[in-house]
Parts: C-alpha cells; structure tokens; sequence
C-alpha cells in the first residue's frame, strides 16, 4: 500500500480545500508556530479512523471542524481524503470484502457538526471499523508506533513496560 | 502467541541494539522482557548507555538522550514491521546540531532501504536540507491554513512567522 | 486570605495580557479566577487567542503558541513577585526564528527592569547571542561534566556533540 | 538577596569540583546533548532544599551521587554550595535566627551514600526547614514557577485550574 495524497478541507485551520502530495522518500512539512503542522498530522490520523478527541486535541470530535478565524465564520462540514495505491488483489486480500478490484483507493471521512462521522471507501459508505482494519493490516493505523506526534518522541521511554509490550504485540 | 511475541520481541531488540549505536555513535542499549510468567502483565525493559557512560535508570537520560534512544526504538519496531508511512512531528527539536545530522543521516538511509513514504514536521534547517521535497503550510490570511509545495531556497523564508 | 489572594490576582492577570501581547506581537489572552465561593477548590483559568484568531479551548494552541503562553504567565508570576534567580531550560525548544527574537527581546527587557540574575541553558543560536556570558558544560572526559566560561566567538564550537 | 556562584561536586555527572559564577542579568549555559546542562539546574534546586528524588529524575536520593563513569569508579558523597550576598541585616530580618549578621552567606548541602542530607549555613548546621523558609522568604525556593525545567514550560498551560491557582498562593 502506498500513500498518495491528502486532502484536507473545513479541517481545524484548513477552511478551504487544500492538498498534500506524499512523495517517495522524505518529504518535509515546514512553517512558523500555530500554521497547521500537526493539523495535517491529525487530519492523516483522522482519516485513518482515530476515534478519541482528546487525541486530537480536542474536547469532543466537532472541534476537529473549522471554528472560524479572525474574519472568517465557523463551518458546519469537514472533510479528509487520503489517496492510496493498492498492489493488485490476491487470493486472501478479497476476503476483507469492501475492498474493491481496482488498485487505487480514496478513504474519506465526513463530519457534520452534530451529526457524527461517515467513512467511504471509493464513493462507497463503510464501517469505521473496516477502515481500521484495512490499515491495521498494512501495519498503518492511526496508533501505529510509526506515527509520532508533537511532544511524544520521549514517550516509549517514559511508558511503562506494559505499555510498551502493547507496542510490541501491535508489530506482532 | 507467546513464541510470536518472543520472535517478534527478538527482532526489535536486534534492531534497537544496532540503531541505538548508528544514533549515539557508540555506547551500548538492549531491550528485556520481564515478568513474562504472566503474559498479561509482562513489560518491555529497556536499557541504555550512552557511550562513556554508566549504566543507569534511563530517567537519568538527558532530553536530547531520550530523544534518540526513543527513536532507535521507533524505527527499530518499524523496520521489524515495515509501515507504508512514517510521520515525525518535531522529533528533532531536544537535538544538538552533531545529533540532528546522525538522525538525519539515519533517516535518508532508512528512505533508501524501504519503501516507506516519510512525513517529517521540522523547524530545524539541517533536517530540512536533508528532504527530497518540503511542502510550507501558510497563513497568509491569519486563522487559515494551506499547503503549498516550497523550493529549497525559499525555504528559509518559509521558517519565519508573519 | 481572599482579599489578599484577588489582590494578586489582578497583578498577575495584568502582567499576562500585557506580555502575552508582546511575545505574540498581538492578539489577546486574560486570566479567570472560577469556583470562587470555596476557595479549597478554586482555579485559575487561562484564555488565550493569537493574532486573527478565534477563542478557542487553549489545548488546541500548538507546541509553539503553548510555549509562548507559558512564557507569558510564567514572567507574569515573576514581575507580581520579582523573584533574585530565574532558571530557564530550553524553554524555547519549540519556537520558530521569529518567536525565540521575540522572547529574547522580552528577556532582555526583563534584565534591565529587574535585578533578577537569569540561568538560560539552551541550544537556539539565537537566544545565545543575547547573552551577557557564556558557561559550557564539557563532557571532555566521557561522563564528566566540567563548566567553564566561554567566549562568545567559541560559542559555536561548544555546541558540537563531542 | 543575590545569587553570586554555585559551586558543584560530585553531584550527578559533575565528579570535580567545579563553579558556575552567577553574573547580573544573562548567563546563558550552552553545550552539546548529554554534557550535564540540567544537571546543573538540580544541583540549584537541591541545595535549595529540593527534597524529592523522583523531581531530580532519580529512583532515591542517593542517585545524585556521582554513579561513576566509564574510567571512574562511583563516588560516595555529592556536595553543592551556593554564595549568595543579602541587603544589610534589618529589624524582622533578624527574626530568622539562624541568619548571621554578615552580607555573604554560603549555603551547602552535602549527602553521603546511605547517610543522608546535611545542610549548613556559614559553616553552621541548619535544619532543612530553615534554608526552605529562608528562599521561600526571597521568592526563590525550589518550587518557585521562576525555575522552569527542561520539558516542563508547557505545564502551567496543561495544568487543571487548581494547580496554578497554588502558583498564584505561591505569589500571594
Ligand atoms: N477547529 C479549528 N478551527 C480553526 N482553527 C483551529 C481549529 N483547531 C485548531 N485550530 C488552530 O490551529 C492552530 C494550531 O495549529 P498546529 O498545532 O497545527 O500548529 P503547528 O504548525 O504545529 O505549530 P508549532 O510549530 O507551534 O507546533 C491553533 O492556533 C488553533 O487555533
Ligand atoms: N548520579 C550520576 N552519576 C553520573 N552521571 C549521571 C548521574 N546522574 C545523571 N548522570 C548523567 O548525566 C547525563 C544527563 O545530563 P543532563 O540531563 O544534564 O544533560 P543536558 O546537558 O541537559 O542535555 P540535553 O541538552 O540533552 O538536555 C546523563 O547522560 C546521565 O548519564
Ligand atoms: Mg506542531
Ligand atoms: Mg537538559
């Protein structure tokens, strides 16, 4: 599986549609302080079926939706697509049955202020929990030690050995 | 299970153990299971020692120090199960310069090694001078954010706040 | 007791919109005294909205606005109860080029205002640039630490790892 | 009340003795990762009657001794002195007892493996209580917000309403 694409809208201070190309190798993502860095990295995790607000920084899921600026009125919608590239389907991968022929995937995720979350899966609506499982497969979820996020670097240390065992069953 | 998590546990201590060297430049850390008598509440020990140094609690370990030993162990599970992204959000911020470059090193070889796409989230310029490419999120209108694809030389002023 | 603790209060609330203002060159932030009627249980809440931005709960600030914000309630306390030592280490870790100038001016200031005597360990050339001496902390011996005073043309020198 | 130097030895990983000068205004401590920097920042706070050992990232007080290092065998006894200089002696100045007439004072704390804390003012022995009450009068004890550790800046904004309201006691 490889990662194409972001695309970010109405998301925290991503207001209008934007997108992230995830190049090959290394690709940086720079700016001054309080720009939207970790925005991105919430709206990847977001995507991917992260499900705890106060993992998002938040109180309750609608403060993931544009609250409005300076000049700018709240938003009632956001939205994250994140674009994949699947190598073709074999024999044991179609038993994860939402999966469709083709090898390039679109994940969305919707929110609706008040109106809670709906994932899709190229234009289809699916379940969260297949979402999770598709990347848990690719050794890719959205709590996969892969993705360290502000501040967190010195956690593994700090953790406590049972926590750490949890890391060490997720890669198992 | 039990001698999955062993294989698996086998690895990573493997891994950490070599990348715990490449990232310091020397000194010696391993990983330990402990209390697996009872697999629920069995832990993962760690033990790490700068070069030079005592073997000692890492509570003791500097800011800087625990940065690169928690990210030996990260890439050291990463490379045990390789992961199509990997996303560091200012990991580098505790480093010293001579420890950004060992870092940045490490990353361009693991970049090399495996097909994994990297998001790195970095103030610092010795790391951004290291990205095949480097994408600047702006605002330009104060409260709203866009990405835009940035060339290296603007780089520098893409660093500064308005 | 209470008449006494909302005398403070006003200080240091004062003091805080006051600094917070500087550090971020705009926007506006206020302390909140709730649960006042038992004062066992009373708080001090914090608001705080950067420059064309909105009011928001301050856990969503990011790593640098929080660490500014700190800054300013931290040298709030400290111009209500000016305190002979203050000790800051790597405080502006998180901070991009723009905001360590802003911080730094602010110390300055801090410096010439008041007779406190200022510790700031940091890596941030910027910040070391501003200082009125330099100490290093060598490792010349492998887990050894030694001090000594350092000129400020050496000063990139003792920032190498060894 | 000022603070002139701080001398150190075997505290931690300063096994020499060695000095710090606290000159006015700015003194800034710089070096590579791993060199001692917030080492020196706990041999302030301990000398200020720091009595936790898990806030000076150790298991028990004894971990402040120098353990020893590659070439050097462990040591059994950590002292730090501090020089402070005091405004002439006034009338409730004098209350505190244990104050001597004179200008310069040296505080020492010194622990032996096993044996303890001592602490002496001027040569003399003082209880802890009494160097705690002496800073905590000056608006410097160990647990002033004015000392700010490595990682913990972005505490006072993490914190729940009632622990900064102790910072604001504190003040008070
Ligand atoms: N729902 C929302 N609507 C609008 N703005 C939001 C929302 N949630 C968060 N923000 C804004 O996003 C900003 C934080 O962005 P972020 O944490 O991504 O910054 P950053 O680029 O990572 O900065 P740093 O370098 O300091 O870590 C905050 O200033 C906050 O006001
Ligand atoms: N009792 C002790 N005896 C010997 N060495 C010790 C003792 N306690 C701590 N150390 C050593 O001190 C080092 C940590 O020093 P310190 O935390 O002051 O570094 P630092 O200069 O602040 O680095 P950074 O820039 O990474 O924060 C550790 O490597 C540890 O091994
Ligand atoms: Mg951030
Ligand atoms: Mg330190």
């Amino acid at each position: 599986m490889e990662f194409i694409r972001l695309r970010v809208s109405g998301f925290k201070s991503f207001c209008d549609a934007t997108e992230l190309e995830i190049g090959p190798g290394l690709t940086g993502i720079v700016g001054p302080n309080g720009c939207g860095k970790s925005n991105v990295v919430e709206a990847l995790r977001w995507v991917m079926g992260e499900s705890s607000a106060k993992g998002l920084r938040g109180g309750e899921m609608d403060d993931v939706i544009f609250g409005g600026s300076g000049l700018r009125a709240p938003y009632d919608l956001a939205e994250v697509a994140l674009g994949l590239k699947r190598p073709p389907v074999t024999g044991d991968d179609a038993a994860i049955a939402v999966l469709p022929k083709s090898e390039d995937l679109e994940i969305s995720r919707r929110i609706g202020r008040g109106t809670g979350s709906l994932y899709r899966l190229n234009g289809r609506e699916v379940r969260a929990r297949d979402i999770q499982l598709l990347f848990a497969d690719a050794g890719a979820g959205s709590k996969s030690p892969a993705i360290v996020g502000q501040g967190q670097v010195g956690f593994i240390v700090e953790a406590k050995p049972e926590e750490r065992r949890r890391l060490l069953e997720e890669a198992a | 299970a039990r001698t999955r998590l062993e294989a698996v546990f086998e690895d990573v201590d493997r891994h950490f153990r070599h990348l715990f060297q490449r990232l310091f430049g020397g000194g010696k850390a391993h990983l330990r299971l402990v209390g697996m008598d009872d697999p629920l509440t069995a832990g993962l020990e760690l033990d790490a020692m700068p070069p030079g140094k005592k073997l000692q609690n890492i509570r003791l370990l500097s800011g800087g120090e625990k940065s690169l030993t928690a990210l030996a162990l990260v890439f050291a599970f990463f490379l045990t199960q390789p992961s199509p992204l990997c996303v560091l959000d200012e990991v580098d911020a505790a480093l010293d310069d001579a420890n950004v470059e060992r870092f940045a090193d490490l990353l361009e070889e693991m970049a090399k090694e495996t097909q994994t796409r990297f998001l790195v989230v970095t103030h610092h310029p010795l790391t951004m001078a290291r990205m095949h490419r480097l994408f600047g999120v702006t605002m330009a209108e104060r409260g709203v954010s866009k990405l835009v694809s940035v060339a290296f030389d603007e780089a520098e002023r893409f660093k500064e706040s308005a």
